[in-house]
């Protein structure tokens, strides 16, 4: 899902 | 991941390191604001709720661990331990948690990618991130007397969010749909509040001199 794809960052 | 990332994510580590080192080895925390400790240990505890549910790889699980554990040793060290925590400058640490901590909630309330208790958390983790160094700014202002570790530890925390943007930037131009305007402009503010402190740190610097940071 898009809103889950930029939690690959800290 | 890019070079840019990876970077950003060792002067984070380094920053961290420089503190607790810091204080692990000279068993003083004078300088170090507990407010902006206190509010990364909670930016983090809420950033990485789902660290044992979601998997993204080995290098993002351990990081996420040493973040949590270090800013939580950092608070008990200043909070507990029997010799750092009489080196804390209480009475010139006065910052409200509350004046950074409500606003970022109710803007995360409003202002999310998805109504969810997980991506509220997240995004309030976002925006605490962003406005957390404040009180340890306010600090390094009032008390004058900045060590060089004290110093470095505020330099790359800063350099950590600047690479952090270069890293948005390259990704964005490198992967398909990458737009995120709330950690863009939350880690944009983040950066340019340390652009003060970053004028004078290389100011002295330049001059070798002392850093002190004018009343």
């Amino acid at each position: 899902s898009p809103a889950q794809e930029y939690h690959d960052e800290l | 991941m890019n070079i840019f990332r990876l970077a950003g994510d060792m002067t984070h580590l380094a920053s961290v390191l420089v503190l607790l080192l810091k204080i692990h080895t000279i068993k003083s925390c004078s300088g170090v604001s507990l407010k902006t400790q206190e509010l990364y240990a909670l930016v983090f505890a809420t950033r990485y709720l789902d660290i044992f549910v979601t998997y993204v790889s080995f290098y993002n699980t351990v990081m996420k661990l040493i973040f949590l554990g270090s800013s939580f040793s950092i608070v008990w060290y200043i909070r507990r331990h029997r010799v750092v925590r009489r080196s804390y400058d209480k009475d010139q640490d006065t910052f409200r948690h509350l004046f950074l901590l409500l606003p970022c909630l109710v803007l995360a309330l409003v202002i999310n990618e998805k109504f969810t208790f997980k991506e509220v958390m997240w995004t309030f983790s976002i925006y605490l991130e962003a406005v957390a160094i404040l009180p340890q700014l306010v600090l390094l202002q009032r008390t004058r007397n900045i060590d060089n570790l004290t110093g470095q530890y505020v330099f790359l925390l800063g350099a950590y969010r600047a690479l952090y943007i270069l890293n948005w930037i390259y990704r964005y131009f490198t992967e398909e749909h990458y737009v995120h305007w709330i950690t863009w402009i939350a880690g944009i503010i983040q950066t340019l509040l340390y652009a003060d402190f970053f004028y004078y740190y290389f100011q002295s610097w330049k001059n070798s001199v002392k850093l002190e940071l004018p009343a």
